[in-house]
């Protein structure tokens, strides 16, 4: 269907931007680098009907059509990462070594439904 | 927020936050690691295969770089032919349990090189040994109970020699023991010291700076979603 989905298009579920300091958390000390980073994550709406670009599982399909019919019983899909990347990270353990560590799942490059 | 933090932490992997006391400066193999991997456009980093690592070509996500916790048992005026003779030791507990240790490369590291233009650079003979658990607790480490484990000759013409040490960092590992090394450095015998003239000939070995210990491991709790992907 060429129907869009209800809502306005910044209102759908799509990374948004989010950076992390770890000076914020208070892991300055300890992190080397990065000093920070863009994580991001995923905001929005899953509406009815669901179009290719909101990434939506069958079953997120079928859930927005009965969310559609009964919205008191059922809720519209969650909006959630569907593709990460890693990120490396370079800091100092307990024993002062130096760690470069890869860590998966870092960084949300596509969210869906 | 510390239930947070410890559950965060627990998945990065650690089971505290670092609180490192005497830091050293970060070695520029991990630097350039690093540097090579942030730049990478982010298709590139989600394809990676985060369980390996090319530089080294071995399997492993994490690089770790010890410093040498032992201390000189002789340094200084040459004994006979003997230019320096070092205890090196090597924390290894701080790998978890289900890490796997994949490579293990000792770096010697000398402050200068001394590169002769005639190509006629001194020659030395460098001898590691592997140390008994006893005998790292003693004051002298010399004699009984330890290993030959490598002898090379070499000219002093580069800031750093490498050596290969996965098999017996990974024997030691495997015992829950810290690694125990004994470094000897010592004139060529092929060098007569009166040869030399007036120089000492132990000569630009007093440049010899520190040692480490670059430790290669695979922590499978890190590598889920490449095996899932494969």
């Amino acid at each position: 269907s060429a129907q869009r989905p209800r809502g306005t298009a910044s209102a759908l579920c799509k990374p948004r931007r989010l950076y992390i300091s770890f000076s914020d958390v208070g892991w300055e000390n300890w992190i080397i680098a990065p000093q920070g980073y863009l994580a991001n994550y995923c905001l929005g709406q899953c509406p009815f009907p669901l179009t290719a670009e909101l990434n939506g599982t069958n079953h997120a399909i079928l859930q927005t059509i009965v969310h559609s019919m009964d919205p008191k019983a059922t809720p519209q899909p969650c909006c959630v990462p569907v593709r990460l990347s890693p990120i490396s990270i370079l800091y100092y353990d307990n024993s002062d070594n130096v760690v470069l560590r890869h860590y998966e799942d870092m960084v949300v490059d596509e969210c869906g439904c | 927020l510390s239930l947070q933090e410890s559950l965060l932490l627990k998945s990065l992997g650690l089971s505290a936050k670092p609180s490192p006391k005497a830091p050293i400066p970060v070695p520029s193999v991990l630097w350039r690691i690093f540097e090579q991997r942030r730049t990478l456009p982010a298709a590139d980093r989600a394809a990676e295969d985060g369980c390996s690592l090319e530089e080294f070509n071995v399997p492993g996500n994490i690089i770790r770089v010890f410093a040498d916790r032992g201390h000189f048992l002789h340094e200084g005026q040459p004994q006979g032919l003997l230019c320096l003779q070092k205890l090196l030791y090597f924390n290894l507990s701080v790998l978890e349990e289900d890490e796997l240790l994949t490579m293990a490369q000792l770096e010697v590291r000398f402050s200068h090189s001394s590169y002769q233009p005639s190509g006629q650079g001194q020659l030395f003979e460098l001898r590691l040994y592997q140390s008994s658990p006893l005998a790292l607790q003693g004051p002298s480490p010399q004699g009984q109970g330890r290993k030959l484990l490598l002898e090379q000759s070499f000219a002093q013409l580069h800031k750093s020699l490498l050596f290969n040490l996965s098999t017996v960092a990974k024997d030691w590992r495997a015992f829950g023991r810290s690694l125990g090394l004994v470094l000897e450095i010592s004139v060529s015998s092929s060098e007569a010291p009166a040869g030399r003239g007036l120089q000492s000939p132990c000569g630009s070995i007093s440049s010899f700076l520190d040692t480490s210990l670059l430790v290669v491991s695979l922590s499978p709790q890190q590598c889920k979603a490449s095996r899932s992907k494969r």
